[in-house]
């Protein structure tokens, strides 16, 4: 899977994400990125991409969860990335997301996630595995 | 407030170990379209353009599993699907069950701008991606070699494997019963 999401200075998000699907799936399978709310989502709070095991993250509804507790919770972006993907399975999802006001973050729980970011303010980063 | 961009190309049980040959250049395609969508913005490009150019540049890279270098069914087909949304207006398109469109995403964003629906799926979306004029290549196009010795491997294992992730033998116990993840 592979998925982008942007914000620009005026706070207009977008969020997109593609994919292959897992390796051997049944014929027909539909995984989480197509389904708006699972895999992809963007509203005025935040635009989401996420990547793992479809079937789980279609029952989190991950990428619209984060959105939601943003949105009825007042939680921060990393805030509500983080407890989103605390609560699916361990080694079943990433995901990377951006808020309106240019925060940025990339939380998984698997082994690793290929992932790259930067913000205006200068902050670039390009990772796998998890970075102390 | 100022732009921001991530991008992700992937994840799952990502060894540790993984070979300098086969992460340089995975690292390198994020680079290049980091690059790509930071330029985007400088430009004052949309984020649903930047979103856009970002990921078919991921698309057309034979490094990750979607467009070129996309999984394959146990079937050996390529089943490959997208999706994009807009902030501001919950606009969406998804496509799902393509087998010969190189970009899935601009044809997602197709479905999103050219019709009254936010998901084409298989034969459909194949004949509306006929009839908008994307680009098409013939299936074999997105297969790779590496794929289908990763398909032998799955198949070997009996088990449907998330990106990257290593298979593990059929015979082990330590699968809580469910099959569908390696």
């Amino acid at each position: 899977t592979v998925g982008c999401v942007a914000v620009d200075n005026h706070g207009n998000l977008a969020s997109a994400t593609s994919t292959g699907g897992l390796v051997n799936k049944m014929v027909g399978r539909i995984g989480d990125t197509p389904i708006i709310g699972s895999g992809t989502y963007a509203n005025p709070f935040c635009a989401v991409s996420a990547t793992g095991k479809g079937e789980s993250i279609i029952r989190a509804t991950v990428a619209r969860d984060v959105a939601a507790l943003m949105e009825y919770k007042g939680l921060s972006l990393k805030e509500a990335a983080a407890y989103v993907v605390e609560k699916v399975p361990k080694g079943n999802v990433g995901l990377v997301a951006v808020s309106a006001n240019g925060e940025v973050t990339m939380p998984f729980n698997t082994t690793g996630m290929f992932r790259a970011c930067a913000t205006e303010e200068g902050y670039s980063e390009i990772a796998i595995w998890p970075v102390d | 407030m100022g732009w921001a961009i991530a991008l992700h190309g992937g994840a799952g049980d990502i060894p540790f170990s993984l070979p300098e040959e086969r992460r340089a250049p995975r690292e390198a395609t994020l680079r290049h379209c980091l690059d790509l969508g930071v330029a985007a913005l400088r430009a004052n490009r949309p984020p649903l353009d930047v979103v856009e150019l970002v990921v078919r540049e991921l698309e057309n890279s034979p490094c990750y599993n979607a467009g070129k270098g996309s999984v394959l069914t146990t079937a050996g087909t390529v089943e490959m699907e997208a999706c994009i949304m807009d902030g501001n207006t919950n606009n969406c398109g998804a496509v799902s069950g393509l087998s010969t469109v190189v970009n899935a995403i601009s044809l997602a964003r197709l479905v999103m701008e050219k019709t009254p629906h936010i998901y084409l799926a298989f034969d459909g979306a194949e004949a509306f991606a006929r009839e908008q004029g994307v680009e098409i290549m013939d299936p074999s196009h997105f297969i790779t070699p590496e794929n289908i010795e990763r398909l032998k491997n799955a198949k070997e294992a009996n088990r449907v494997q998330i990106d990257y992730t290593q298979p593990i033998k059929a015979n082990s116990t330590n699968d809580q019963g469910d099959s569908q993840i390696g």
